[in-house]
């Protein structure tokens, strides 16, 4: 575990934190893309089927029930929870995420590190956790205007990723057999569609304005 | 084969 690392996983985690205080806090879910939430409920269960197989340390397992659990306990507050699902922008969140799932599945079964069902399922998780955000920005652009959660959500989502990066090119250098080239890459595309969010939000924060996205 | 990298990150 290297710094780079575990900021980014903090990170990751007060992502989780601005979204549930939201959610909570107003009890509206407006502005958050649920196709984004289910994507990556998909994306945590299909990662961490490792989960009960291998043991890495006590923070890994904790940190991955705690994914899990949150991911879930969001989709399924916007879906069920009534006075949060009356907000929810229905007619706005209208990407068809089930084509990312499937490209990601293809591509997984095409690219992977070795051809079992945990491996492939890894490299699924990896490609779709690089494309879920698109619902979410997409729904952004449409809506125009970001509320300081939401906008402090994306952002702290993009920036783990980013960590993640640092992480990887560390380990690189300090580890003789590090090669993660799949997670590597696709950590990249997935920082590189927050950078139009990421440009937009610092010119909002520089200039103490409201964050508003071209539409 | 190369000994597995376990998936030690999140």
């Amino acid at each position: 575990m290297n710094a780079f690392r575990l900021a980014g996983d903090i990170t990751h985690l007060i992502s989780i934190l601005v979204l549930l205080l939201k959610i909570y806090a107003t009890k509206s879910c407006s502005g958050i893309s649920l196709k984004t939430q289910e994507l990556y409920a998909v994306v945590f269960l299909a990662r961490y089927l490792d989960l009960f197989t291998d043991f890495i340390s006590v923070y890994n397992s904790v940190m991955k029930v705690v994914f899990i659990l949150s991911s879930v306990a969001i989709v399924w507050c916007m879906r069920r929870h009534r006075a949060v699902k009356r907000s929810y922008d229905k007619e706005l969140d209208t990407f068809r995420h089930y084509y990312l799932v499937g490209a990601c599945f293809v591509f997984a079964l095409l690219v992977h590190e070795k051809f079992t069902f945990q491996e492939v399922f890894w490299a699924f998780s990896i490609y779709l956790e690089a494309v879920a955000i698109i619902p979410q920005l997409v729904l952004l652009q449409r809506s125009g205007n970001v509320d300081n959660l939401t906008g402090q959500y994306v952002f702290f989502l993009g920036a783990y990723r980013a960590l993640y990066i640092l992480n990887w090119i560390y380990r690189y250098f300090t580890e003789a057999k590090f090669s993660r080239w799949i997670a590597c890459i696709s950590g990249l595309v997935q920082t590189a569609l927050y950078a139009d969010f990421f440009y937009y939000y610092f010119l909002s924060w520089k200039n103490n304005a409201k964050l508003n996205l071209p539409a | 084969a190369k000994d597995e990298v376990a998936k030690d990150e999140l």
